[in-house]
């Protein structure tokens, strides 16, 4: 199973 | 900020719950409680912790204040925690440090600790704790840890299915392979042992077996875990406290591009 993901793709920083 | 825990323990659960996750935090202290957010150095990771004024025998802050720690430093000081004693968190006005006194009152023992503040400049990520999801399942927390304990030992990668029929955890090695399915049951005996799965669609995702045991260290605050998955989106793997809050783990997960 291919890459790891990052929370940043996912959230938006505040 | 003054903050008395009945029992000392509940705070070293907590920190002990992500300290081998991030090294650093920034607790917010308001009104309505400690909010805090980290996130680990490969930003694979978020830990969010809530303690709300319910977890506390009295609680008063009379001005937001940020408390930034070292988790490694804090940890140590929480080793004295036991749970004949209370803990209180003081911390000034103007705020350089952080006051922890335990109080043993039936031992006529007190002990106190100061712990250095540190400026933290972290980013915080813009979480939505009401966050939509695809599947959410309740299980036990011990069943939960000795799934993860026995499947992360084969693989380095940790997939999660949920079908109608159930959640199945399976791991792909070089040399084995595992899987563990486990459905919907309702235990009256002991209500810890209830799965429930509630679904909108079925789920197959991915994650990295060393973030899973880190988030397992968390599991004594809770005899429950709440899990919720989305295809595609960070999974939430959330234990919350008798009395309010919680400790949740937000993990991104891996897959194919």
């Amino acid at each position: 199973k291919g890459n790891q993901k990052r929370l940043d793709g996912f959230f938006k920083v505040k | 900020l003054e903050a008395k825990f009945d029992d000392s323990t509940i705070f070293k659960k907590i920190i002990d719950s992500f300290k081998d996750s991030v090294t650093q935090i920034n607790f917010v202290c308001s009104e309505s409680g400690i909010e805090a957010q980290a996130i680990d150095d490969s930003r694979v990771l978020l830990v969010t912790v809530s303690i709300p004024p319910s977890c506390f025998e009295s609680y008063r802050c009379d001005r937001p204040t940020t408390i930034g720690v070292y988790l490694a430093s804090l940890a140590k000081l929480l080793k004295s925690a036991n749970t004949n004693s209370s803990l209180t968190l003081y911390v000034a006005d103007k705020p350089d440090e952080l006051l922890l006194l335990f109080e043993e009152p039936k031992n006529q023992k007190s002990m106190e600790y100061k712990l250095k503040l540190v400026d933290i400049t972290a980013d915080m990520l813009e979480v939505d704790s009401d966050m939509k999801s695809d599947v959410t399942v309740e299980m036990s927390s011990v069943e939960f840890t000795k799934t993860v304990r026995d499947l992360t030992q084969l693989s380095d990668s940790f997939t999660v299915s949920v079908t109608k029929d159930g959640i199945v955890f399976s791991v792909q090695g070089d040399t084995a392979q595992g899987k563990v399915l486990l459905q919907p049951r309702e235990d009256l005996a002991d209500e810890s042992n209830n799965l429930s799965i509630s679904m909108s669609k079925t789920i197959d995702l991915s994650f990295a077996s060393k973030y899973l045991l880190d988030i397992i260290k968390a599991a004594s605050i809770s005899n429950k875990i709440f899990l919720k998955f989305s295809d595609d989106t960070p999974a939430l793997f959330e234990f919350k406290m008798e009395k309010g809050g919680g400790v949740g783990f937000y993990l991104a997960p891996k897959y194919d591009d």
